[in-house]
């Protein structure tokens, strides 16, 4: 469902060209659920952009069901992501002036043009395991675990077929931990397909398989 | 060196009083090395904040080597988070516009009035496996582990006798938490007091003494 060819990623830098990503070949089918892997610093958020079409390569492609990103349209590739991409960022982004619920209300606008008039967004929330209460906290207001749970219940607001997670439990303790990535054992069982950075070997079990990437580049498959 | 005596801590919000901490008891000794515990939401964060005076209890007292905080005056305060101690966030707090390099150079510059005329900064940023290319890097330019060891390079500038950690290994690898465990267990050695917040048990193993709080109270000590 992801191809990526011959992928580079460079940053111009005074000091020199970083190397974020260097001649990377990698696909991930339909249904699948990757672990990737590897030391701070290697290329692992890089290249989850790349596959989340949040950023453009400096050279090699990237297919999309066999479709160049190329080849697609501004509009054609904001509407891949929203529609079938889930992403849980590693620095969770999330919009500090709104609430918690509204921060995962927010995609549900984006899609049907007006609030979320069913129990989905409360749903999601509960989901994660935060009360209601918690549900009116902004961002400040919730602690490090609590913002990461919101950024997991926001990426799945969408129903998406394809969920990246960026270090989805660095923040939680190992109960909470075991209840996301059953969240993501669920989600995966579905049908969808999961793609998912963890530096946690516990974690990364749950995958059927694991990538490992170092200095851009991947040293197993 | 740290005593709290009853302190709670209360958030009032629309939906009801948030009890971050419920009439807490902790002390910490001179040159102890301590591990806090605890699910998500427990109150880890908002202990650290209190022990290392960057916020006020709602009810409660805390002295620091035997002086009661609410004698203090906000200077005397000031000298004493700067002087005594490092603190390690568990969201970085980096500052955006500053390089690496000037990130960890600022408390030097606070304490000494003039830019960093010796090699500290620079050691300190290779001392956690920075590059001198990446120290020329803004927080937005790194990785999220880059950023992590970064925040850790800041809090040991002006050479803390105390450290306070929340969570400094939760986005690094297996074998770059080890590194960053080690420099810990050696300031440690060299008589420092550390208090560390993980939800990792493989972390909290180097303390030698493990407290565990649960909805905002100390539930062993
Ligand atoms: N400014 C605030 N206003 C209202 N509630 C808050 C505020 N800051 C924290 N809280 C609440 O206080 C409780 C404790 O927060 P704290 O950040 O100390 O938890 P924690 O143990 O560090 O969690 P984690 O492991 O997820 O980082 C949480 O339930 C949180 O929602
Ligand atoms: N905007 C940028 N400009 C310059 N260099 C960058 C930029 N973004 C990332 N880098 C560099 O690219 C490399 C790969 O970064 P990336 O965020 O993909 O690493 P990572 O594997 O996710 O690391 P971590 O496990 O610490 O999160 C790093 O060395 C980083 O310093
Ligand atoms: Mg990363
Ligand atoms: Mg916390």
């Amino acid at each position: 469902v992801v191809e990526l060819h011959d992928v580079s990623k460079i940053y111009p830098m005074p000091a020199g060209d970083v190397h974020a990503l260097n001649h990377v070949n990698f696909s991930i089918q339909k249904g699948e659920f990757v672990a990737i892997m590897g030391p701070s610093g290697s290329g692992k958020s890089t290249l989850m952009n790349m596959i989340g079409c949040l950023d453009v390569p400096t050279s090699g492609e990237i297919k999309i069901n066999g479709k160049s990103t190329s080849e697609m349209t501004d509009d054609e590739l904001t509407l891949h992501r929203r529609e079938t991409i889930g992403f849980i960022f590693q620095k969770f982004n999330l919009i500090s002036l709104l609430t918690a619920y509204e921060n995962v209300e927010y995609p549900l606008i984006l899609k049907h043009g007006h609030k979320d008039d069913t129990t989905r967004t409360r749903d999601l929330l509960r989901m994660v395991g935060l009360t209601d209460g918690q549900m009116q906290h902004t961002p400040y207001e919730l602690s490090g675990g609590q913002q990461q749970r919101v950024s997991i219940a926001r990426a799945l607001a969408n129903d998406p077929t394809f969920l990246l997670c960026d270090e989805p439990t660095g923040n939680l303790d190992s109960k909470m931990s075991m209840q996301i990535m059953e969240i993501l054992t669920d989600l995966h069982a579905q049908g969808r397909t999961v793609v998912m950075v963890t530096h946690d070997p516990k974690t990364a079990e749950y995958a059927e398989r694991i990538v490992i990437i170092k200095d851009g580049e991947i040293v197993n498959e």
